[in-house]
């Protein structure tokens, strides 16, 4: 295992908090 | 007055139980003061930010998407139970922006202000290429379809005389050529077997609206006329100065299961 120091690593899909969800449809 | 420390906004996810506690708040509060149209319920959380309050509490400044529901404004049914309008039937979208205050864990809203708009007919046509869009309510077919649809009503109807309150509805139908229309009506001092003229009659002290929904459809050397209409439990007499349809405030009007209404009809004429 090679680990090159200083590259960040992703951690996962990116939250977005807003707009939350939809509950019935949009329009 | 200038920002100190600490007296930013607190950031909040959109579906955060706490937000949605204040949506849920905000329209409840809207459909609580609904002076006409329909009942609408919480679609999407578009934004919310929380800002600390002095000397305590929060206010939720929030932008909510909203749809418009099957149940008139009047319609003591609560919004939680109303159906949503289906695209199909040409749906309505609500956008609000609220102040929502939260102060020992409980929600009251500051500030409201909403703007309704229809679907585009060509998001319509593409759900559904021959459904009916919404017609504008001063159309002639539609003024003539209510008057025709109010008439029929009263002359089935052995109580009051009902007058129109508001069209809040209307479609133009291809084929069958028809036209539905939904509107509002509320009772008057004037016995509908007995009405000479309309224009003297006067809405009860205690209120008692209706809603009805109806279908003129045109035939070869006539038309016919179907209307059904739901009338709602009475509403307390107001303190003077207050005029038209009144909101269905908690406190002044409970909240009733469709089951509770009073129906009459449905009147097929």
């Amino acid at each position: 295992m090679v680990a090159q120091p200083g590259v960040a690593v992703a951690a996962g899909p990116v939250v977005r908090p807003c707009p939350g969800r939809i509950r019935h449809f949009k329009i | 007055a200038p920002h100190g420390p600490g007296l930013g906004y607190r950031e909040l996810n959109c579906d955060d139980p706490e937000t949605e506690q204040a949506a849920l708040a905000a329209v409840d509060y809207l459909n609580s003061n609904l002076l006409q149209g329909y009942k609408h319920t919480l679609n999407q959380i578009d934004k919310v930010k929380v800002w600390p309050r002095r000397p305590t509490g929060e206010v939720f400044e929030m932008e909510i998407d909203t749809l418009e529901t099957t149940c008139y404004a009047l319609d003591p049914t609560p919004a939680a139970n109303c159906s949503v309008r289906k695209l199909e039937q040409h749906a309505v979208e609500g956008d609000c922006d609220f102040h929502v205050l939260k102060q020992d864990g409980q929600f009251s809203v500051l500030s409201a202000k909403c703007d309704s708009s229809p679907d585009s007919a060509e998001d319509v046509r593409k759900v559904c290429p021959d459904c009916p869009l919404l017609a504008p309510l001063n159309d002639t077919r539609v003024v003539h379809a209510v008057e025709a649809a109010l008439a029929a009503f009263n002359n089935r109807n052995n109580g009051s005389y009902y007058q129109l309150v508001e069209v809040s509805r209307a479609q133009l139908v291809p084929l069958p050529v028809s036209t539905y229309v939904e509107f509002a009506v509320a009772a008057t001092d004037c016995v509908a077997k007995e009405v000479i003229d309309p224009a003297n009659c006067n809405l009860l002290a205690e209120k008692q609206y209706g809603f009805c929904k109806s279908t003129l459809t045109q035939k070869v050397g006539g038309e016919d006329v179907a209307v059904t209409c739901t009338v709602f439990p009475t509403q307390p007499v107001l303190p003077d100065g207050t005029n038209g349809p009144s909101p269905m405030v908690a406190s002044a009007a409970p909240a009733s299961p469709p089951a509770a209404a009073v129906m009459v009809g449905p009147l097929v004429v």
